[in-house]
């Protein structure tokens, strides 16, 4: 709904795979972003390309992607992401 | 002047910030964590039961939060830069007070040190005065743990007898002494104030009175529910919590990168250390509260009572910060107003006594408001502007790098009036 109340968060990786810079790349190391928006229903988070030189994502290109619904999932533990049922959803939110 | 308000027509500010805490407190429902000083205040004010960070890291969240721009404006993602020279020019929330005439102070950790606030808490353009910070930070990361061999180490769980580390104290103890200095410097002023409070604890090591162990038998500390890395998260979801690995405690463990895990036997000790820490951290709270409210500033002060951001417990297999899990962004959230979310206190009244966690009779019961709204840090800031009756700064264009003064959030104080809260 265009008033549902969102919040945005974004945490920056390295690499796909967990390396030893994982958990605080340095910007010049940043290869991916994962952006995430949130309502009380869901979490939706792309990680996609990221150029550290001139700080542009390619939302075109993306690396993974996480959905929860947080009504029967308020732990996180069921990413729906890839769950054919929620493609749908998945285009909306993208 | 009007009843609540200083002599300037201004509410004073009193901004609480805390390192690492998540929602892990008794006013959030925790069954475990004693917080009894914090859930008082949560019960004469607003809790916000869904309030997220901008980034799950010390100096892109303050940053964000401080001058009310998304990491992508501030363009600081690591701990690298200084927003002023990297992206823009941005006003913070200090400054702006200061340039209001507010007299504007920092204890402890309240911007992130080092060049992300250009070596000087980015002073003089955000404080009055120097900001201080607690002449102990120095021993955090040191070998200040006593290890079952009697030797000292730079443990990750490091309960300490206060009397036996270095200067005999912690930095958290020091800035709670140096806040209620401030606060007894500024009680008879004219000009409204701004004091930012930032405690260290819970944040990584664990080192805190030994004492707060007693309030966490070790036989009601519980596994995290879902300790386990879900099967369909993506890999470059996970982050491998390196910053304990370093640890001599943890190293000692072997455990394999980077999934671990943890023995359970020490996810116990760590759960356990960080609810010590919170309650620790709740008891420095407590005393600046009850100074406030001694010192009869507790009718025209506006309180708000925040965290960077959350740190995961075990959830997903990660103990650390560095993700964007719920349990890493989403922090507590408290906004005390003297008027809206609490009566005005009449003479002789108490607001904020504290509250010894060792000498609890029985649990509080919190009847605070609170609201399940969707809010974000970057609201901060225009908020307090709206409550503290400054010009909320205009919502910023985008691009917004050349716009000194502007905010990418919005206020929320229309939320803390009793009718909007539940």
């Amino acid at each position: 709904q265009d008033n549902e109340a969102i919040a945005y968060s974004q945490y920056p990786r390295p690499a796909d795979l967990p390396q030893e810079n994982s958990d605080l790349p340095e910007l010049e190391d940043i290869k991916v972003m994962g952006y995430s928006i949130r309502s009380s229903n869901y979490r939706y988070t792309l990680w996609v390309a990221f150029n550290p030189s001139n700080f542009t994502s390619d939302f075109q290109n993306v690396h993974g992607g996480e959905l929860y619904l947080l009504q029967s999932d308020p732990r996180e533990d069921n990413n729906l992401y890839s769950n054919h049922t929620f493609a749908d959803v998945n285009k909306t939110l993208f | 002047a009007p009843i609540g308000r200083s002599v300037s027509g201004h509410m004073n500010v009193l901004f609480i910030v805390i390192d690492d805490l998540r929602t892990t407190l008794g006013c959030y429902e925790d069954p475990l964590v004693k917080s009894p000083n914090i859930d008082q205040l949560a019960s004469r004010s607003t809790r916000f039961q869904n309030a997220f960070a901008q980034q799950a890291l010390c100096a892109p969240s303050r940053t964000s939060f401080l001058t009310s721009r998304r990491p992508d404006t501030t363009r600081l993602y690591d701990v690298g830069s200084y927003w002023r020279n990297h992206a823009g020019n941005y006003s913070t929330l200090p400054q702006y007070f200061k340039m209001n005439g507010y007299t504007t102070m920092s204890v402890g950790k309240v911007f992130h040190p080092g060049i992300a606030s250009n070596h000087s808490d980015d002073y003089p353009y955000s404080w009055s005065m120097v900001p201080y910070h607690p002449s102990t930070e120095e021993y955090e990361n040191r070998k200040t743990c006593k290890g079952k061999d009697g030797q000292l180490h730079a443990n990750l769980v490091c309960p300490v007898n206060v009397t036996e580390v270095p200067e005999g104290t912690l930095p958290d103890i020091q800035s709670t002494e140096e806040a209620i200095r401030l606060l007894k410097s500024v009680q008879n002023s004219t000009e409204p104030f701004f004091l930012a409070v930032g405690y260290h604890k819970p944040h990584i090591p664990f080192r805190y009175p030994q004492e707060f162990l007693k309030l966490y038998p070790m036989e009601n500390i519980t596994l995290a529910p879902d300790p386990d890395i879900p099967k369909r998260l993506p890999s470059v979801a996970y982050n491998p919590w390196t910053d304990i690995r370093k640890r001599e405690d943890v190293q000692a463990l072997n455990i394999s990168f980077p999934y671990g895990p943890i023995p359970k036997e020490f996810q116990l000790l760590i759960r356990q250390s960080y609810f010590a820490s919170v309650s620790y951290m709740d008891s420095q709270v407590g005393k600046v509260l009850s100074s406030l409210d001694a010192l009869g500033l507790a009718n025209n002060t506006i309180v708000v009572f925040t965290s960077d951001h959350g740190w995961s417990l075990g959830e997903h297999g990660e103990w650390a910060k560095y993700s964007n899990f719920d349990v890493a962004t989403k922090v507590p959230l408290l906004m005390y107003v003297p008027g809206l979310t609490s009566s005005f206190l009449k003479a002789g009244e108490q607001r904020f006594p504290f509250i010894d966690p060792f000498h609890l009779p029985q649990r509080q019961i919190n009847r605070g408001l609170k609201t399940n709204i969707v809010v974000e840090l970057v609201d901060l800031f225009p908020t307090l502007c709206e409550l503290a009756g400054l010009a909320v700064p205009q919502a910023c264009p985008e691009p917004s790098f050349d716009v000194e003064l502007c905010t990418q959030g919005k206020s929320i104080a229309k939320l803390l009036h009793p009718d909007a809260a539940v």
